[in-house]
């Protein structure tokens, strides 16, 4: 399985449509202070079901909506998808090309999709569960988050230990 | 239960001063469990000596040295059970350009296992990696992509 | 007693947004009391919003923009109340090639009141030093010194 | 006042002689992970006084001292000079220049000097008070350190405020 494409639209600082594709090889993400690399981390964490406002930078989930600029207005809803190759059917689901959907509303209210379809958070979360890609697992390491490893207290290092058993 | 965790935790050791040692070139490094009795709760100590260095309090390496160990035990732990994609923001950061390099060859060798996502300032990394995404904020506030050829640069 | 800490303290708000600006080219900082009714024992919380950006919580800022924002409260502090010499030990890791000449363009207009030693991995802090002094470790675990002019370069 | 000439010996990974002479400009410091750089910012800290051997990355005093390696045995103790130029008379002592030096035993036994006449670390934080450079000032920023400035809890930065006022 791979991540084939991630599109965004209203995400924190990426306030117009964009599309990313990915090769299977290893792609890297430059760019200056402040121009939204992280955000692209964030985008992939949150599509991927994340629910702490914490891990995502944020105090309130209404924070990854654009929130405007000096010249632009706020939008009213932030949507990520991500679309997975699965040929090697390491996803329970019988498609050879999965698309998740996530969508917020200032509101406060969400929408889900699989391939389209609507469905509920816990979906994706059962979808996702044992591929290590869920939001419990060690897929995406944040910036300035590899020390934690190191310090974080040996009680609590021993979780990620049971998600690598 | 508990024969498996053992199994699984000497596993991962075991990897982990195997990669450890790839990347620092030598040294030694490993996993202790805090409470032998109690396996199933017990914390996981970490234990790192660089090359030629006398084993210390982990406290005691520089910056570049725990970043290096805490890269170690990510790659032994991706090594065992691999996850389809990763994402790393700027993990490299605190690594010189000597260690960088190291870095990026280990991952190119994991690359046919696990897709690397990486966020990076390091040219290194980026000479590295087979494709480049440059993001923009041309105007303030808002975020564009820029597909980038290997040899160009942003920011 | 009260009138004199609001003084200091309207002063330091004041060369926050001076120093930031400078830094930022634009935008706007400042520093406010959580607890208005009594400023002796208040907190004290941080406001920063980057050119054209809209102010929003310090969380969202990214990695380089916290860590210039840190450097700006730093820097403003300093100019009220000069420490003879100042020890920076790699404090503009987190920021692009590019905000690293501000950094040390912003260093060496303050470098006639304050002495600076900075330990640092980037071309830009180096390039902008009177002198270079190179660690080395040839000997596993021993450090030695080596003092380089500028162009040469270690590590 | 400024800081003019660095003297070690034993203190952390520098096992052998080391002299560092300064001039009042920018002085960069370079060389590869886990050279030394940080340990000089740690040995200046420690001669003018820092008392918490969590600052300075131990878990013991006893740190300090060089541990030896695998081919060299460690040493029974540190020692860092500091010498500053006080011709501005900064410093309240009748001298143009000021040599500050600290010495660790294994034992634990510690030894103080100013111009190399024997002190208590008392005599060398009173010396340094209202300077801005003893241990409680904000004229060392230790690796990794500078975000904290901005994540403290508002209550904790008012400290550095009292200092700087
Ligand atoms: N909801 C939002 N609306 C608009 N802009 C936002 C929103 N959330 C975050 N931002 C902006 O996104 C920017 C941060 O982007 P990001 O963290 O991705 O930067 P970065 O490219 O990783 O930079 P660095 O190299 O410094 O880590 C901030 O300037 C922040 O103001
Ligand atoms: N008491 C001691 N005896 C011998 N070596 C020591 C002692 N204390 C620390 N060290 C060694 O000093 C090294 C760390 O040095 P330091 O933190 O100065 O590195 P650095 O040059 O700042 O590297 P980086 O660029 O990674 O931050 C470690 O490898 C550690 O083992
Ligand atoms: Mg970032
Ligand atoms: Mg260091």
């Amino acid at each position: 399985m791979y991540l084939k494409r991630l599109d965004m639209q209203g995400f924190k600082s990426f306030a117009e449509k964009i599309c990313l594709d990915f090769n299977s090889g290893i792609t890297s993400v430059v760019g200056p202070n402040g121009s939204g690399k992280s955000n692209i981390a964030d985008a992939i964490r949150w599509v991927l079901g994340e629910q702490s406002v914490k891990t995502l930078r944020g105090s309130k989930m209404e924070d990854v909506i654009f929130a405007g600029t000096e010249h632009r207005k706020p939008l009213g809803f932030a949507e990520v998808s991500i679309t997975l190759d699965n040929s090697d059917s390491s996803l329970p689901i019988a498609y050879d090309e999965v698309t998740i959907t996530r969508r917020v509303f200032r509101s406060g209210e969400s929408e889900y999709m699989i391939n389209k379809a609507p469905c509920r958070l816990k979906d994706i979360t059962e979808l996702l569960l044992d591929t290590g890609i869920g939001r419990d697992g060690y897929s995406v390491i944040g910036q300035g988050r590899v020390d934690e490893i190191l310090s974080t207290r040996s009680e609590d290092r021993r979780h990620i230990f049971e998600e690598a058993s | 239960m508990k024969k498996q965790f053992l199994e699984q935790f000497k596993l991962i050791n075991e990897n982990f001063n195997i990669v450890f040692r790839e990347l620092f070139n030598g040294g030694r490094a490993g996993l202790i469990l805090v409470d032998q009795e109690n396996v199933l709760e017990s914390g996981i100590d970490i234990e790192a000596q660089p090359p030629g260095k006398k084993l210390q309090n982990m406290l005691l390496l520089s910056g570049g040295e725990r970043a290096f160990t805490a890269i170690a035990l990510l790659f032994a732990i991706l090594r065992l059970k691999p996850t389809p994609f990763c994402i790393l923001d700027e993990i490299e950061a605190a690594l010189d350009e000597a260690n960088v390099y190291r870095f990026i060859e280990y991952i190119k060798n994991f690359s046919c296992k696990t897709q690397f996502i990486m966020v990076t300032h390091r040219k290194g990394t980026m000479e590295g990696s087979d494709t480049l995404y440059g993001v923009t904020m041309q105007e303030h506030g808002v975020s564009k992509i820029v597909s980038m050829k290997m040899g160009e640069k942003v920011g």
